[in-house]
């Protein structure tokens, strides 16, 4: 699955996230790449976010969405509200979860339970960052 | 103007260190340069982040190492189904596809759908139909398909055979 959200020079924000699902999955099964709120969400007042990993489990977690719900009614950051999706329900949606955010003031969230979160990020002219492993 | 901002991924999975050597972990870094750098010019240039999105995710749907677009999964009939959703902050629109297999870069086809579709998601038959008729590239599904993925789909097929062997006395 790959993914992108971004925030331009006049405030706005945007997410898209495509995929081409799992290995040896049924014909005609759906994830969540697709479904807004699970693989993709995007909303000026609030956040954008674009998630990867086990779409099954995206999908019931509805993952995008708890990101934006956690910020606009709990008041988190992004840091911890992308966090905190990721950890939700883990006891009984278990799987590989990866969420990249941002928030309408440009502050910027990555974060997964996985050991590989292939991704890169760039903000003004300052240097892009790019990795494939979390830890980095 | 206010700052701005691009991150993309390429996938999150768990897995052992050992299965992505060094040489592939160069590759891949390029991939995530490339598709960052289309995105990002884009905003430099004062461009929407919509605009920023799509062209980060078209670069990656045209690389092979990542899964979307060419180089996306096998069913377990040996097939490509590719899907993909777009969002604009801004005017809270939204375009979804699913069940593509001939559609070069199915972000591209959200956005269309997005922006010219009376509806908000398409599926498979009619999702291609109106990918024609928006004159979006199509590809023979031989273009999806990589060797390294048909490999993966030819393990999975032959366990699964092995699974239903051992069910038998």
């Amino acid at each position: 699955t790959v993914g992108a959200v971004a925030l331009d020079q006049h405030g706005n924000v945007a997410a898209a996230t495509s995929t081409g699902g799992i290995e040896g999955k049924l014909r005609g099964r759906v994830g969540d790449s697709c479904i807004f709120g699970g693989g993709a969400l995007a909303n000026n007042e609030v956040c954008a976010a674009s998630c990867t990993g086990d779409g099954e489990i995206i999908m019931l977690a509805s993952l995008a969405h708890e990101v934006y719900a956690l910020r606009k009614y709990r008041k988190l950051s992004i840091t911890k509200a992308t966090r905190a999706a990721i950890e939700m329900y883990a006891d009984k949606l278990q799987g590989d979860r990866g969420i990249i955010a941002l928030d309408p003031a440009g502050n910027l969230a990555i974060d997964s339970n996985t050991n590989v979160m292939r991704c890169a990020y760039r903000v003004d002219e300052d240097a892009p960052f790019v990795t494939v492993w979390k830890a980095e | 103007m206010g700052k701005y901002v691009i991150i993309i991924h390429g996938g999150a999975v768990n897995t052992d260190p050992g299965t992505i050597p060094p040489e592939k972990e160069e590759q891949l870094k390029k991939g995530l340069h490339n598709a960052l750098t289309a995105g990002w010019e884009i905003l430099q240039r004062g461009g929407t982040a919509l605009d920023a999105v799509e062209a980060a995710v078209m670069s990656l749907e045209d690389n092979e190492l990542f899964n979307a677009g060419r180089g996306a999964m096998f069913n377990l009939n040996g097939e490509v189904e590719t899907e993909a959703s777009i969002i604009d902050g801004l005017t809270l629109r939204g375009g979804a596809v699913s069940g593509l297999k001939l559609v070069k870069n199915p972000v591209r086809l959200a956005r269309l759908v997005m922006e010219k579709c009376k509806h908000t998601f398409l599926t498979a038959e009619g999702a291609q139909e109106f990918a024609l008729a928006q004159g979006l590239t199509l590809q023979d599904p031989s273009y999806f398909k990589t060797e390294e993925q048909r490999q993966e789909w030819l393990d999975i097929i032959q366990e699964a055979r092995a699974e239903h062997a051992n069910k038998h006395d």
